[in-house]
């Protein structure tokens, strides 16, 4: 389960405030997994006490409304990606960014499934530059694309280009993920599957043994 | 960018590191206090099943705060979500929010409902607010009640402890976490419109995290 109160001394109608905060929510909470299981309690409260005396937010298209919702996207995301961070298990943070998607939805669609993926997750624990698993969990992710356009890369190593596998210094993409693991850092995949305009993040964390050796533990 | 606090509550779990997004923002202590008009405060309550780390917060408003929620849409969902959202459906303001670590309150049928109600009321009374001003998170065991009376009997202590401090807003970020490793707790302050302004906010998480909120 995840949990999260929001606060801020900004101004703006209900309305609005509701509406930024979905927003919010759909670019950082609903953007992270550690195991696909959905909790029955997963909840966001966001209370707004106007008691900065900030111009009251009363339309999304404003700059002060555009000005608040990066601030709400930006503390957000910050909380969801220390919960990846944080998976039971994890020894990284997993970070998916998809492009040249047709809009933000389907490119972040695109971008959960592969962090979703137990198979490209547990590629990552083994240290496994394994493009073929991430190729796989992006081609199911149910969004249309040629695959003769996507494109792969881990950190800075390309694996994938135009829809072909490239040689690749695999001892230094394992290198990179063993890295990652040692300092609780981040694994960045990149993947692009076209030239829309369309951009999409998603964070998830490795699926290791201890995972496993919690969840048999924590019973109900 | 990592929070190096000596976060209230940091000898059960430390603070997470925080990977902030660039922008027009600063990091600033304090998570949900560091925003005017808001205390917060966690306590040990004896609800966890084993152990002693805080289990119980309470982040509370000074005036009639604008409300927004996003919930599960999880189909089996736990009494808490049923009750905000019907809390938030009547009402766009809110005073307070109330969350127990321990039990999930998931599964519980109509009992699991009285308790929040319980719960809610409570607080309310010692916060003279209405019920309908107070929203309710649970975390932890799915299947199980709350530990009402344990809960119960701790409110006029976690009350007392509220606070505008960072360490009222990292003790309750300690007291949400369940199988959490780290407290995961952040603030920024920016401008809107040429008016300072700080968004704050904490959250828990560790397992079961798939989330489909709305």
């Amino acid at each position: 389960t995840m949990l999260g109160v929001i606060t801020t001394d900004a101004t703006v109608t209900g309305d609005i405030w509701r509406k930024m905060v979905q927003i919010a929510v759909n670019r950082s909470f609903n953007q992270i997994t550690v195991d696909g299981d959905t909790s029955t309690n997963d909840t966001v409260i966001a209370l707004a006490s106007g008691i900065s005396g900030s111009t009251r937010i009363s339309s999304l298209d404003s700059d002060e409304a555009q000005q608040l919702q990066a601030c709400l996207d930006a503390v957000m995301q910050g909380l969801a990606k220390s919960i990846a961070w944080d998976g039971e298990g994890a020894t990284c943070l997993i970070e998916v960014t998809v492009t040249g998607a047709n809009n933000e939805m389907e490119a972040a669609k695109i971008a959960r499934s592969v962090a979703s993926s137990s198979l490209a997750k547990a590629a990552v624990y083994g240290r496994d530059p394994n493009w073929g698993r991430i190729a796989c969990a992006a081609g199911y992710a149910g969004i249309p694309f040629n695959p003769n356009e996507l494109c792969i890369s881990l950190g800075d190593i390309q694996l994938m280009d135009g829809g072909q596998p490239l040689p690749f210094d695999r001892a230094a993409a394992s290198a990179y993920l063993r890295q990652a693991g040692e300092i609780h850092g981040t694994v960045e995949i990149h993947i692009s599957i076209g030239s829309g305009e369309g951009r999409g993040r998603a964070w998830g964390c490795d699926l290791s043994y201890d995972y496993v050796k919690i969840n048999a533990e924590y019973t109900t | 960018v990592s929070l190096s606090t000596n976060a209230a509550g940091a000898d059960f779990v430390p603070p997470a590191p925080i990977f902030l997004p660039e922008g027009p923002w600063k990091l600033v202590p304090g998570g949900v206090t560091a925003a005017k008009g808001f205390k917060a405060a966690g306590m040990y309550g004896g609800l966890r099943a084993k152990g002693e780390k805080p289990d119980l917060a309470l982040v509370t408003c000074d005036v009639d705060a604008i409300a927004a929620g996003s919930f599960t849409t999880n189909v089996v969902a736990a009494a808490p979500v049923v009750y905000c959202r019907h809390v938030l459906d009547i009402s766009t303001t809110a005073r307070a929010v109330l969350i127990n670590a321990g039990q999930a309150n998931a599964a519980t049928g109509d009992a699991g409902y009285q308790d929040v109600i319980e719960c809610a009321s409570a607080i309310a009374k010692l916060l003279q607010l209405r019920a309908e001003e107070v929203l309710i998170e649970s975390t932890g065991v799915i299947g199980h009640r709350i530990k009402k009376e344990a809960l119960l009997n701790s409110l006029p202590k976690l009350v007392s402890l509220l606070s505008p401090t960072v360490e009222g807003a990292d003790s309750a970020a300690v007291a949400i976490t369940t199988t959490d490793l780290v407290s995961k707790s952040v603030a920024i302050e920016s401008k809107v419109g040429g008016v300072d302004i700080r968004v704050g906010g904490m959250a828990k998480g560790s397992g079961m995290i798939h989330p489909n909120m709305a």
